[in-house]
């Protein structure tokens, strides 16, 4: 059988110990191309985690007595499920109707995206990016792109905020003194908001991107 | 002869010799230089380095050291055993190449073959001979390779001595002789008492002389082939002997720079040159994530 | 994590085989 080296939280390392399929993999919809990408689901908690995954050409691995081929290497990062939702509340928004969230989140393609309504608190998250309504006691929601572009605001200086801790170099890749206009500060903010808002739109659709940018 | 640096680690090279002769360091001294296990795809090369002074090569060549090659393994080892007792007028070292030695030299990335560690490795003792104090007038050396630059070679690196490079210099010159001798019984130790770093389970230590076409030895090395480790340190993996049974029997393994290799050899097509028109929309992923290597995973 | 790519996956003796070292 495939054998596969992940890099999880400690945490993730019993779950499926805790509860049978505690973890997992399921394929979504990835918010920026559509295209099906692999997502971790930890059950117990329950939350969702990206998958990336290190490829690099001409490696293998040694698993204890074992060798894999390929030497592949996959992260799994805890990521907001409003990003995936966003998705959905986006495609619905052409219907121009508020509508309850289990019709809003289905998909032939990737039918495991209702996993998505067991995540906790999805109506406090909801509140960030939709109008919502409620009506003998269900709730109606609505995409709202002027409140999603103040909630990626928020994310976007968060990212900032992250690299400057985790020292990403951000800076403009060719540079030189000669080109420094302004003060130093100024061009470094700038730089800064600008990868990350370059990360932010890997996570949501072209259109909403330069809406983003514009915003 | 005691070869316990080799028995404690014999994945690289080490040399050992005898101790000085006092006449040696005062009388002209003739030297002769031989090596053994060159063919076999098994275990270590030794060359081995046999000095006198020119006064006593008679009695050298009373000890009937003849050409090595028509003794006995035991009848090598008796005459050793004679030579290490006129230890006062008869020295000599050796330098033992481990099979992994041999095969990481000739595979690695700059070629390095096997005549040249052979060259290398007759004047490093020679050197090794010099540097203790030996007072080297004469050198005797079985050819290997073209002996004419063999010779050419040895004699620019010696200019203050006389050498002769001869093919079966080893039944010309008692001190090749005493050095061929010196070389087998070394090596014939060292296969003997071969220290296998991998802990092999089912080893058989019948592998019979160790030459290619020896049957016992072609079973041998098909019976330890293992796919992904190929063979134990013990084998030449530089001999093709070795390279064809892996060739069959191991797992592919593709590296860096002999995928580089490849892809230059492939002709590009011309059309590749070609702007490709417009690229799908498919947008790359933020450089964050390309510097780092990192993609997302479509499929486990 | 191997410098080279083995075409295979199986079990591979690497234990016996392959002494890790810095």
């Amino acid at each position: 059988a495939r054998q596969h080296v992940f890099l999880l939280p400690e945490y993730l390392k019993d779950t499926s110990k805790k509860m049978k399929s505690g973890l997992m993999f399921v394929k979504l919809a990835n918010p920026c191309s559509g295209e099906g990408v692999i997502y971790l689901f930890n059950m117990c908690l329950p939350q969702l985690f990206e998958i990336k995954v290190f490829k690099e050409k001409h490696h293998s691995w040694f698993i204890n007595q074992s060798v894999q081929s390929g030497g592949l290497l996959h992260f799994a990062t805890p990521m907001d499920p409003l990003f995936l939702l966003l998705h959905y509340l986006i495609k619905a928004d052409k219907e121009g109707k508020y509508q309850p969230l289990d019709q809003v989140v289905v998909d032939d393609e990737f039918p495991n995206c209702i996993l998505l309504l067991k995540l906790p608190e999805l109506e406090k998250l909801l509140r960030h990016v939709t109008e919502d309504k409620e009506i003998s006691n269900k709730k109606y929601y609505k995409y709202s792109k002027e409140k999603t572009l103040k909630w990626l605001e928020k994310k976007v200086s968060q990212t900032v905020a992250a690299l400057k801790t985790s020292n990403v170099n951000v800076g403009a890749r060719v540079q030189s003194a000669a080109f420094f206009s302004g003060s130093q500060v100024s061009r470094d903010k700038e730089d800064y908001v600008r990868y990350a808002y370059g990360l932010i739109s890997d996570y949501i659709p072209k259109e909403l991107s330069d809406d983003l940018s514009k915003y | 002869m005691d070869l316990s640096e080799l028995e404690r680690d014999n994945t690289g090279r080490c040399r050992l010799g005898s101790p000085v002769p006092a006449v040696c360091c005062k009388e002209p001294c003739a030297l002769g230089v031989d090596e053994a296990g060159r063919g076999p795809v098994l275990g270590p090369m030794v060359y081995a380095i046999c000095y006198c002074p020119l006064s006593r090569l008679a009695d050298l060549e009373a000890l009937k050291v003849a050409d090595s090659k028509t003794l006995s393994e035991n009848e090598r080892q008796r005459l050793f055993a004679e030579m290490e007792k006129d230890g006062d007028y008869v020295g000599w070292a050796l330098d033992v190449l481990s099979p992994n030695l041999i095969s990481t030299s000739m595979l690695g990335r700059v070629k390095y073959n096997l005549n040249s560690l052979s060259h290398d490795t007759a004047s490093g003792l020679i050197q090794f001979a010099l540097d203790q104090g030996v007072n080297v007038t004469q050198v005797f050396v079985d050819t290997v390779g073209m002996p004419e630059t063999y010779q050419a070679r040895l004699q620019k690196h010696f200019p203050g001595m006389e050498v002769t490079v001869k093919a079966k210099a080893d039944s010309l010159y008692p001190v090749v002789s005493a050095a061929s001798i010196c070389a087998k019984v070394a090596r014939d130790q060292a296969v003997k008492n071969w220290q296998f770093v991998e802990n092999l389970e089912d080893l058989d230590s019948d592998y019979g002389s160790g030459y290619p076409n020896d049957p016992k030895t072609k079973a041998w090395l098909r019976k330890h082939v293992e796919p992904v480790f190929g063979f134990p340190q013990f084998v030449r993996f530089s001999w093709s002997t070795a390279q064809a049974i892996l060739e069959k029997e191991a797992e592919g393994v593709i590296w860096e720079d002999s995928a580089a290799e490849e892809a230059q050899e492939q002709p590009r097509k011309i059309t590749s040159y070609f702007n490709q028109g417009l690229q799908t929309s498919s947008r790359l992923p933020h450089p964050y994530f390309q510097e780092c290597g990192l993609e997302a995973a479509t499929s486990l | 994590l191997l410098p080279c790519e083995v075409l295979a996956s199986r079990p591979a003796p690497v234990q016996r085989f392959f002494t890790p070292a810095v």
